[in-house]
């Protein structure tokens, strides 16, 4: 599951 | 990263360069929608507070600087420095019917309920939607600029580029965000009919008018 430090993307 | 999500970048930040250079050198945000720009404006502010939190690369908190900086300098020449030519009786998109159910959706879908996350969601959300009110003023108006339809035209196929991105990272690193995907098919299909226009008309030089 993600959390909202996974987003690596713009 | 890869090609996709690289020319994906390169095309959103072709896309806001062109608007801003659009609007400075003509003098005139004529046809661009504030509205539009006010969400994307709010998008990028609601995505990007994670600069604060948590570092990526140099690439990426350089890019978010950039989109951020450049969302608000948009703002300024339409609603301030140039707003005398800003085409309000054509903007009309109620944009609270965006904001509202994308607000409500980030609540109930998704990955983790906390505040960054929330709005992590809710810019996700909103951005496939944001185009609304700038399709809205191309259909109210009838036409667009040339330089508007490039602007368009490279602000839309960032999106289907991250979808080939999101296609290869599933396949080359099990990576796999339903959310971000599920909202990147939304946006894609919203530009489709424009890009139908914008390839059987303007590429052969011709100006982008609706069909009456």
């Amino acid at each position: 599951d993600k959390t909202g430090d996974e987003h690596d993307e713009l | 990263m890869n090609i996709f999500r690289l020319t994906g970048d390169l095309s959103h930040l072709l896309a806001i360069l062109i608007l801003l250079w659009k609007i400075w050198k003509t003098r005139s945000c004529s046809g661009i929608s504030g509205r539009s720009q006010i969400l994307f404006a709010t998008v990028y502010t609601a995505r990007y507070l994670d600069l604060f939190t948590n570092f990526v690369s140099v690439y990426n908190s350089v890019m978010k600087i950039i989109f951020i900086a450049a969302a608000f300098a948009t703002l300024y020449l339409i609603y301030v420095k140039f707003k005398a030519t800003y085409d309000r009786n054509h903007d009309t998109f109620r944009i609270e019917f965006l904001l509202a159910p994308c607000a409500l959706l980030a609540l109930i879908l998704n990955h983790e309920f906390t505040i960054l996350e929330v709005l992590w969601t809710f810019s996700i959300y909103l951005e496939s939607v944001a185009i609304l009110p700038q399709l809205f003023l191309v259909s109210k108006t009838g036409e667009a600029e040339t330089i508007t339809s490039h602007y368009l035209f490279a602000l839309g196929s960032y999106r289907a580029l991250y979808l080939l991105n999101w296609i290869y990272r599933y396949y080359f690193e099990g990576f796999f965000d339903l959310i971000a995907i599920v909202a990147g098919i939304v946006q894609t299909v919203l530009y489709c009919d424009f890009f139908y226009l914008y390839i059987t008309r303007v590429i052969k030089g011709r100006a982008l008018k609706l069909p009456a």
